[in-house]
């Protein structure tokens, strides 16, 4: 089992150093055991950099590079153990245009191994997806889905 | 495993039944002015995977799923939600989810697990205003464990991180150590 | 000092009661002493009814929901006790585009009587500022006030 | 009271200064990418008005207000933040706030508050890295309580519903009963 965690650690490191570049767009992020020596169970912790920023404690971020930091560790889950399908509710809302442009990008491009439900007021997040489907409620209280575009 | 269809009938907003169809690959997008119903939707998706706890789906009783009634509408008795999956690779055969009790489901099932293509998987939860609450597969009464069966393995279950709620993607980041050690766990 | 409280609250009601309508357009909210007979120093409930729904529980609300509830009450506070300055961060960001239409306004209106200085990646929040200064990182790391308009 | 300026040199993220002026009326919106700064603002006023937690800063210690250097720049070894006030009718006078200690401020202080139309009160907080901490009120150190007391009776404070956080326009709900009564009772 230690052995199985080690080689799962190892891949999504990997993969969160890959996904955290290219939705920043550059920097550099890196997940590490605390204390591995003293502790086989050692917890882990999150280094994030954004680009041209110093290694920072992930408390110290802002909002927007709270957000993507777990979305770049999401994105490593997932390469490492691709679930049949994800939701995301507005997890764009705190990012600015050019972090949701990439954000949308990253979910797109990962949509041919799991399937992506996002639930979004960006139309930039709308523009990328495949499926549109709009929720709305002409009668006060109760909720009707309507297709707005299906490819 | 491919989700392919979410309906709602009876679930929080979904007093007439709510109808989503999902491609095989791609991105869907559900959008909406505020309150409109679109967190319930991903309410209902963590519901039907066996969700256990009714402050996880932002209510105090789990009995606050089932459609409370509006001023033209009286409540309903009744909450369902049902989920289509296809299974693409011939994995393991599920047996044929033996259930227990006599429920009568939609009953047709899907092609038997033993790889002749791709097979159909229903997967329903039903929760009456008496408190009785009914799992089943390809309408066939089932216990919790033969749903949490179907996707083991798969990572996906009612908390897992493959449902972001609103507002929590920070979640993620900001648990202890520990925690975050638990998260690859799960992925391991 | 309950008298105080009473009168209080009494006027923060009233003031909930119309910055509600103003924010959703409609419907009713109102704050409510628990079990005032048992208890002199009760606690406070509070209601909300967005318009065309049943009267319920403020946990049910959506996300973008609270977020309208939480503004009627802060402005209700404010018109009884107006203070000097307001700072809100990113409190548009669950709202779709109408109400952030309707929240915008309110605060135009209010900023007769209280400062706001507002955080936002909102278009139409910012068209309504009356001074908009823009945060820059031109060098990395290091952040630089450019104001952008000054009426 | 009405805010005319805020001054920030030294607080995280503000190396250079950053200068601030305030429309007497209206609403000032600050905006730009994730990260540039702005919440920053937001915690420099929260800083100057008192705030002793450096969690609700979203530090670790208190020293990590303090610009702590990027790639091409070395660290700081102080922070400061000054906000600029109008005191519009002329209240009861503040008194000349007699500082302790021999600080060395800008010194000028406004006119005194004795009706003369309006005055100015500049009010400031200054870290140094060795821990030593000043407040300072017209550029004459004076105690926390000082500055406490120029808001009193206004309902402004670090902590005060009049800071919103980003993120946290919830928690004005959110809180139990007894929460929200002390929000009452805080503007009575
Ligand atoms: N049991 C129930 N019966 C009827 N309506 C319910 C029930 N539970 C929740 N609702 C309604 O669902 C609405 C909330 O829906 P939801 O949270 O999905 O909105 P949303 O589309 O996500 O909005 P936002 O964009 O603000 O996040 C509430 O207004 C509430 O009235
Ligand atoms: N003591 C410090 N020294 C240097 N930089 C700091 C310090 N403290 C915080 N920072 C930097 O400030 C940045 C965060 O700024 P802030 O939270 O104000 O961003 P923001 O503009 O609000 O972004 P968002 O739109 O994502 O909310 C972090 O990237 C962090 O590196
Ligand atoms: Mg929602
Ligand atoms: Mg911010």
């Amino acid at each position: 089992c230690r052995r199985q965690f080690k080689e799962a650690f190892e891949a999504i490191n990997l993969g969160f150093q890959e996904s955290f570049v290219s939705l920043f767009g550059g920097g550099h992020g890196e997940l590490r055991l605390l204390d591995e020596a003293a502790d086989p169970d050692a917890g882990v912790e999150i280094v994030a950099q954004p680009p041209g920023k110093k290694l920072q404690n992930v408390l110290l971020l802002s909002g927007g590079e709270k957000a993507l930091t777990a979305l770049a560790l999401l994105i490593a889950l997932f390469r490492y153990k691709p679930s049949p399908f994800c939701i995301l509710d507005e997890v764009d809302a705190p990012l600015d245009d050019a972090n949701v442009d990439r954000f949308a990008n990253m979910v797109r491009s990962m949509s041919q191994s799991t399937q992506f439900i996002v639930i979004t007021h960006s139309k930039r997040t709308m523009e990328t997806a495949s499926a549109l489907y709009g929720v709305t409620m002409e009668e006060p209280g109760i909720s009707k889905i309507v297709s707005v575009r299906l490819n | 495993l491919k989700l392919r269809r979410i309906e709602m009938i009876g679930f929080k907003s979904f007093s007439d039944k709510g109808d989503i169809l999902i491609n095989e690959n791609g991105v869907t997008a559900i959008v909406g002015p505020n309150g409109c119903g679109k967190s319930n939707v991903s309410d209902a998706i963590a519901w039907v995977l066996g969700e256990q706890s009714a402050k996880s789906l932002r209510g105090e009783k789990m009995e606050d799923v089932i459609f409370n009634g509006t001023r033209s509408r009286a409540p309903m008795g009744m909450a369902q939600v049902t989920i289509t999956l296809t299974e693409t690779e011939p994995e393991h055969s599920n047996g044929n989810g033996n259930g227990n009790g006599n429920g009568n489901g939609n009953g047709n099932g899907a092609a038997n697990g033993n790889g002749h293509g791709p097979r159909d998987i229903v997967v329903q939860r039903r929760l009456y205003r008496s408190g009785e609450s009914i799992y089943l597969i390809d309408g066939r009464p089932c216990r919790l464990r033969d749903i949490q069966e179907i996707f083991l393995g798969t990572g996906l279950g009612p908390n897992s991180y493959a449902i972001i709620e609103q507002g929590r993607v920070g979640q993620l980041l900001s648990s202890k150590p520990h925690d975050r050690r638990t998260l690859i766990e799960e992925a391991a």
